[in-house]
């Protein structure tokens, strides 16, 4: 079992963040559905952070995307409440 | 601003600390965690009173990883807390893992994260405002913290202004009315400001907070004394304001004017509403520079300006807005001296000047100072800025 863990690089760190934050679909942080998930909305959760967070919303894991994915912060799902499309009144 | 899109149907909320941190003394952790609360009651008319135990809306658990919510703990750095919206119950959770630390720039400052969930606890989501206290990211420890207007805009539009509640008595006829103190939190004593209570000017802004600037400083003033957390830079409050203001006052149309040397700045709230400084002869023809004092009369609701023994009455609705028979001589305020250092209509619809450690209260209707046991000049610094050992009468609050 052990050699059929998956190596916990940068992408998985991102995704879980992504997942615990509200910019994915919690599911994905799910092992059983072994984080299959389409490269437009990885992009595009990816640029919803960076564009939240006052970054490039370049859809890249960039170096700068990393950092602000390590700096301490609260606990509560950036993304939140009905029509997440408008989620700033 | 975002809102999660649940509120409190009430405004007086209680809470409790179910768990203290394990670093940090407990009496500490009280005043800090009821400084963070009143950042919110400040801009509205939420009050915040801790229990010990028994039934409470907000609830907080200082804990360490898993603890019963699904949502863990992951240790130092990563998430430092996390809180519930008025739906989910209100309650606050800090990771005990952290180095919570109080006015240090060691570790991470529990005020301003504790802020930041009360914030949650109260509706408000994530901003993305960078600026902006609900902003997700942990900035680090700042000495000179703000509410952002995004910040106070967000809690305003879920709980409303902080409005002013009439509590009766008073003179001169009018209706006081006195900003109702709104956390359990005692009021501060500056001992350098007990030493010396000259100030520069005292202002109400247009939401009825009262400050006073001196220096590079400024203080706000609860019902008997400054408020905790003070002094703090005016630069900081109001970017592009220097310190060492002559005359300041909030006229009717809610912005406040702010007189040094010959130039005057206008600010909405604590923004810079314009292109300022400019000149007091541009925007406030036949008044002189370099004045000492500035309010706006609650006899008939016009400017008047006073330097050394001589006073102007400024009508913006009239051409010219100072009439030919100005300036008059100060001493038509009877019992007011000369050379005053400040000058204000208080909230509780008196005037009152300043001068050197001392105080008048001016009765519009006897149109003289007015006469009370203990006389007037009283002790500025006892009787505005709560100095205990400054000389005594009766307590703060309506009687000054």
């Amino acid at each position: 079992r052990s050699s059929a863990a998956p190596t916990f690089g940068t992408t998985d760190k991102a995704t879980m963040y992504l997942a615990q934050y509200g910019y994915l679909s919690p599911s994905v942080r799910n092992p059983s559905s072994g984080h299959i998930m389409d490269e437009s909305s990885w992009r595009r959760a990816i640029a919803e952070f960076q564009s939240f967070a006052g970054l490039n919303a370049t859809g890249e894991l960039d170096d700068q995307t990393n950092e602000m994915m390590s700096l301490p912060r609260c606990g509560v799902r950036d993304k939140v409440g009905f029509g997440e499309s408008r989620a700033k009144r | 601003y975002a809102l999660q899109g649940s509120r409190w149907r009430v405004k007086n909320l209680t809470y409790k600390i179910s768990k203290y941190p394990s670093r940090l003394n407990r009496a500490e952790v009280d005043a800090e965690l009821a400084k963070a609360f009143s950042v919110w009651s400040d801009y509205t008319d939420l009050t915040f009173t801790q229990k010990r135990s028994g039934q409470v809306h907000i609830e907080i658990r200082f804990e360490k990883g898993e603890h019963g919510d699904g949502d863990p703990f992951d240790g130092p750095g990563g998430t430092l807390a996390h809180a519930y919206f008025p739906v989910y119950g209100g309650d606050a959770h800090f990771d005990d893992a952290e180095m919570w630390s109080i006015n240090s720039r060691r570790g991470t400052n529990l005020f301003q994260v504790a802020a930041h969930e009360f914030g949650h606890s109260l509706g408000l989501s994530h901003s993305d405002v960078r600026s902006a206290l609900m902003a997700p990211f942990y900035r680090g420890y700042d000495p000179a913290f703000q509410l952002d207007q995004d910040d106070v805009q967000g809690i305003q539009s879920l709980y409303g202004h902080k409005t002013q509640t009439d509590i009766g008595g008073g003179g001169g006829g009018l209706i006081p009315s006195v900003p109702r103190a709104t956390t359990q939190q005692p009021s501060a004593e500056d001992p350098a400001l007990c030493a010396d209570p000259r100030i520069d000017t005292i202002f109400n802004s247009a939401d009825g907070s009262t400050f006073v600037f001196k220096g590079d400083h400024y203080w706000r003033l609860t019902e008997d004394g400054v408020a905790a957390g003070y002094p703090r830079l005016i630069s900081r409050a109001w970017p592009g304001l220097p310190g060492n203001i002559d005359a300041a006052f909030t006229y009717k149309n809610g912005k406040t004017y702010f007189f040094k040397g010959s130039k005057y700045w206008r600010y909405n709230g604590q923004k810079m509403d314009g292109d300022y400084p400019k000149d007091i002869s541009e925007g406030f023809t036949g008044i002189p520079d370099n004045l000492d004092a500035a309010l706006v009369w609650s006899g008939n609701g016009k400017i008047y300006f006073y330097k050394g023994s001589k006073f102007w009455r400024f009508d913006p609705a009239q051409r010219p807005p100072v009439k030919a028979t100005y300036p008059k001589p100060l001493s038509n305020w009877d019992g007011i001296p000369d050379n005053i250092d400040a000058a204000l209509q208080y909230t509780n619809g008196y005037t009152y000047f300043f001068k050197g450690g001392s105080y008048w209260r001016f009765n519009d209707r006897l149109f003289s100072v007015d006469t009370d046991n203990p006389q007037f000049p009283r002790s500025t610094a006892f009787w505005w800025l709560g100095c205990s050992s400054a000389p005594r009468g009766t307590v703060g609050g309506n009687a000054r």
